[in-house]
């Protein structure tokens, strides 16, 4: 039941989204955090035919079953997380890069990755003055299973907060840290690690690029009916 | 025909100091390819920094060792052309028929165009942005092709005032790109802002219809026993007619060893 095959005609030179009727499993390997289970990935692998070529492209990724969500306490303060409708106690640490010549590579990436998890960590947070992290990074946080708090490129030192106050309203140039900010997320999205993009650091985003960002990144409303869901299966 | 997937372009990287050299991107990549042997190109580390390169020439000495940072021209000193890089490569590639070939940068820091034999191509600013170059039409016949990309730090660099600071003069949070280049309180500035082809560089090869960034999305229900996979993928045809498709998902989980349940 894990194999499904779909027949589309494509219009020439069309650029087209589609979406596969839903695969379903029946109670799943569960991906879950460091110190709460096993970190169970499955290999998800799309290709495309097209008659009279053969197959003409193909992609996949390491996938992990998993829910994650986080609220604001409202006595605390506080961000709750759950993971697959777990609270869990978040221990994490600050990341700003690997290296500042970005002399970035897997081995590294695992072994700093590995070292947070025997500390017994379960998150880190990738500080806002720092990158969007590299899929390496995720790839070791999926495998290791330290969610991943990712800021975008905001610090309120640099950004309205700091001393002299300078660029009160961020970058020049919004719609490019829009275009940038997109392209990162779908450059990471698929990574179960990955539990909370933040605007940036001590510093709410411009209210155009929060708003933005915000709307982006909103869970789609087609997977927030279930009944919708389980009628189209 | 040629396999399809991707290939990474991280060795065989030369790089040369934007104000050493005349030639342009269209002669170096056609009439005027430069070599290692050609003075002052350098061995290059792609994907790095032009620093990175520098150091790897022994030019700078190594930033991360006592005092040694002080030692390195600022870019607020320097000028941004000091920091402006040519960097080439050549490539083998050849397709046929109904083949396409694209040239994916995951990310430069933090402007850039690119020539490839000849053609060229403005890339947009930004330190975060994957960027991809259909060269289908670009490539050489017998498949031997050469690339230079000339690299730009980012517009506003900064300076850094004598008593250091967060972020430094905070010029660099005009630009889309990391702010901590500037200098933190637990750390010196970054003399380049890391200015360079920072991340993988790639060239892939696929049919007439290519596959474009997947969304995979898992939906829960009974206490996490009914689960579903919603896929959606961005599909582009960038054949003249229409394209008839069979699209398959697969998911498998590997089991201990390499034995795989489908």
């Amino acid at each position: 039941e894990h194999l499904q095959t779909t027949h589309l005609s494509i219009p020439p030179g069309a650029h087209i989204q589609y979406t596969f009727p839903p695969l379903f499993f029946y109670k799943p390997n569960l991906w879950w955090p460091n110190g709460m289970g096993k970190q169970s990935l499955y290999n998800v692998g799309i290709t495309v035919d097209v008659k009279g070529y053969g197959e003409s492209d193909s992609w996949k990724h390491p996938f992990g079953f998993r829910k994650i969500e986080s609220t604001i306490d409202s006595v605390t303060g506080g961000r709750l997380f759950k993971v697959n409708g777990q609270p869990i106690f978040i221990r994490g640490g600050n990341w700003i890069l690997s290296d500042g010549l970005l002399r970035l590579s897997k081995k590294r990436y695992k072994t700093d990755i590995k070292f947070h998890a025997d500390m017994n960590f379960n998150m880190i947070r990738c500080w806002g003055g720092g990158l969007a992290e590299r899929p390496e990074f995720y790839h070791y946080c999926d495998i290791y299973g330290l969610l991943v708090w990712q800021e975008f490129w905001i610090t309120g030192d640099v950004d309205g907060r700091g001393v002299p106050v300078s660029n009160p309203n961020g970058p020049l140039d919004h719609d490019l840290f829009l275009l940038c900010a997109r392209d990162t997320v779908k450059l990471l999205r698929n990574h179960p690690s990955l539990a909370l993009w933040v605007g940036g650091n001590e510093q709410t985003p411009p209210e155009d690029i929060n708003t933005a960002l915000k709307d982006n990144l909103k869970l789609h409303p087609y997977f927030q009916m279930p009944n919708q869901i389980s009628n189209s299966v | 025909m040629v396999e399809i997937g991707k290939t990474k372009l991280d060795s065989g990287w030369i790089a040369a100091r934007s104000t050493e050299i005349e030639k342009t991107g269209v002669q170096l990549t056609t009439t005027h390819a430069p070599t290692l042997e050609t003075s002052p190109w350098m061995e290059a580390v792609v994907p790095g920094t032009v620093l990175g390169t520098l150091l790897k020439n022994k030019l700078i000495p190594d930033p991360f060792y006592g005092l040694e940072n002080e030692a390195i021209i600022d870019i607020a000193d320097s000028g941004r052309e000091y920091y402006t890089f040519w960097f080439f490569t050549t490539f083998q590639c050849s397709m046929s028929g109904n083949q396409h070939v694209d040239l994916n940068f995951r990310a430069i820091n933090y402007s850039a165009e690119v020539y490839l034999n000849g053609h060229k191509k403005v890339l947009s600013k930004g330190m975060f942005l994957r960027q991809s170059i259909d060269i289908t039409d670009f490539l050489q016949p017998d498949g031997q092709n050469l690339l230079v990309v000339l690299v730009h730090p980012p517009d506003h660099p900064g300076k850094i005032p004598p008593e250091g600071g967060q972020g430094g003069d905070h010029e660099i949070g005009k630009d889309v790109a990391a702010h901590y280049v500037e200098g933190w309180d637990w750390m010196t500035p970054i003399r380049d802002r890391n200015t360079g082809i920072w991340d993988e560089v790639s060239v892939s090869v696929t049919g007439p219809v290519k596959i474009t960034d997947p969304h995979l999305v898992a939906s829960f229900f009974d206490h996490y026993e009914r689960v579903y996979l919603h896929s959606t993928v961005e599909l582009e045809n960038r054949n003249a007619w229409v394209a008839e498709c069979t699209l398959n998902i697969q998911v498998t989980t590997e089991l201990e060893g390499n034995v795989c349940l489908v």
